[in-house]
């Protein structure tokens, strides 16, 4: 463990608190996409699959449990209680088009061809695309909550620190997992644009509004 | 070695 990826597990953490706050707080899920929550669930689900044949620590185990436990949650806060403030017509991002071509290629380009070993790989592609359904809501809406934007700040953030930890211990240890970077980094650069619009309008107080 | 490559990452 490192301080990098530390502070990415908090600012991941904080991102899932965040939300289901917000959710849970105003009773609603107005602007937030539930197809990435989904995906989310989905994410987690396949890549702690090993969460009680593999104890690591006590801290992985326990951050495993959260993370399964609050992503589930905020599903069924999304789904079934505050079903009513869900806008489906604005979360239209068609996730069969995330789902399998990411499941194809965890197929095809993997580590290991062994069931845990794909699903872990299935879980890491995507989890770097699993965020477009909520940006593309975003950009269909045109603006966002700016709570919301807070959880997209703290989420897309969670992975930049996630590369600077594998910078860290290839230096330090030679560790390196190539599929690990090659998604993060492809996950991070997804929330290029919206850092800018982060960083130059809402920590300036004004709302975050795309250009439409 | 790949044999020891517990993922050790959440």
């Amino acid at each position: 463990m490192n301080v990098f990826r530390l502070v990415g597990d908090l600012s991941h953490l904080l991102a899932i608190i965040i939300l289901l706050l917000k959710i849970w707080k105003t009773r609603s899920c107005a602007g937030v996409s539930g197809k990435s929550q989904i995906l989310f669930s989905l994410v987690f689900i396949t890549r702690y699959l090993d969460l009680f044949t593999n104890f690591i620590s006590v801290y992985n185990s326990v951050m495993k449990i959260i993370y399964l436990v609050t992503s589930l949650g905020t599903v069924y806060l999304m789904y079934f209680k505050f079903k009513a403030t869900y806008d489906s017509n604005h979360d239209t991002f068609r996730i069969e088009f995330l789902v399998v071509p990411v499941g194809g290629l965890s197929f095809l380009v993997n580590h290991d061809f062994t069931p845990l070993e794909i699903l872990w790989t299935f879980s890491i592609y995507l989890e770097s695309v699993a965020i477009l359904p909520q940006l593309f809501m975003i950009s269909k809406t045109g603006e966002a909550e700016t709570i919301t934007s807070h959880y997209l700040f703290a989420l897309g953030s969670y992975r930049a620190l996630y590369i600077v930890n594998w910078v860290y211990r290839y230096y330090t240890e030679g560790f390196f997992d190539l599929i690990a970077i090659v998604a993060g980094c492809v996950q991070t650069i997804l929330y290029c644009d919206f850092f800018y619009l982060y960083i130059t309008k809402v920590l300036k107080g004004k709302q975050l509004k795309l250009p439409a | 070695d790949l044999e020891e490559d517990t993922k050790d990452e959440l």
